[in-house]
């Protein structure tokens, strides 16, 4: 594990709006990109 | 004349928490309108077939969706108490909830496209609450929407 | 006489924007509200559900993993990084205080 802290994106069920999962899946596809 | 840019700051800001809180009660209100239909469309159904789906072909709402290319191989661990799952995927996925299928499905109408037809508009004003019908009048003319009214306090 | 009226018609337009705003953050809550009542009525909660032919019809051929936990139930993920095979590992945490998190793997086949 390297020494910078992993960062992650969270939703919460019944909590977070949609976007939060379209933020997800961008940060996948971006990563997919890179 | 400093005052003047002052307010014309504020006034941008304004308009852009109009736009940003239009776009919430679209949301809301395609929540409302897909869920609702969704309800109707079940118990149609139920009538016609004489009784409910077989139990272990459907699934209750809330709920969200992963979906991956068919090729992926996931690799899933289980805490024995079910409260923790880790999985791991060698391929990208996507991640969607419950309305965002139910808009998929056309239980909005395609309002959220613009592409209602006028017996959807009706239908769509139906479910939702009476001094709300005039938003969904709005929406079917697509995202510009969100600006009516708010251009011209920019010009 | 020009910047004076300026600043008159600014201040008319911030007035009729704070009106727009606040009717918005009324009509939102009362919708909330409204969204709320009908999903917990007993009769529509019956009614709330899809069939697996629903889900696999949006997502054509995909491999499907339907969720369902508690609410407050955290899903998190981290950003993607490469593993030792130099593939890219893609990852999904669930963690639920509340109550078992319910998995199904929905596949057309």
């Amino acid at each position: 594990p390297g020494l910078t802290p992993r960062s992650a994106l969270l939703y919460k069920f019944s909590g977070s709006p949609s976007k939060s999962l379209k933020d997800i899946n961008n940060m996948i596809r971006q990563g997919e990109q890179r | 004349a400093q005052e003047c840019q002052n307010l014309e700051i504020e006034k941008q800001r304004r308009i852009e928490r109009i736009k940003q809180k239009r776009a919430q009660l679209q949301e809301l209100l395609l929540q409302q309108i897909a869920f609702k239909n969704l309800v109707q469309r079940n118990r149609q159904n139920e009538q016609q077939n004489q009784g409910p789906p077989a139990m272990n072909s459907t699934i209750q709402l809330p709920f969200i969706i992963i979906n991956t290319s068919r090729k992926t191989v996931i690799d899933c661990s289980i805490s024995s108490d079910k409260f923790e799952y880790l999985f791991n995927f060698d391929n990208t996925f996507e991640i969607h909830d419950d309305i965002e299928v139910l808009k998929r499905m056309g239980m909005s109408f395609g309002l959220e496209s613009g592409k209602c037809s006028l017996d959807d508009l009706k239908l769509a004003k139906s479910l939702v609450p009476k001094a709300l019908e005039g938003y969904i009048t709005d929406i079917s003319t697509g995202p510009s929407w969100l600006n009516q009214g708010l251009l011209s306090n920019s010009a | 006489k020009e910047v004076i009226d300026r600043l008159r018609f600014l201040k008319a337009e911030i007035e009729d924007l704070e009106l727009k705003e606040r009717e918005l953050d009324q009509q939102k809550l009362w919708l909330q509200q409204s969204i709320k009542n009908v999903m917990d009525d007993s009769i529509n909660n019956k009614f709330s559900y899809v069939t697996h032919e629903d889900i696999c019809n949006c997502f054509n051929g995909d491999t499907l993993l339907a969720i369902q936990a508690p609410s407050g139930t955290q899903l998190e993920v981290p950003i993607p990084e490469m593993g030792q095979n130099g593939q890219k590992k893609y990852q999904i945490n669930l963690r639920s205080h509340s109550g078992p998190i319910h998995v199904l793997l929905i596949n057309k086949e």
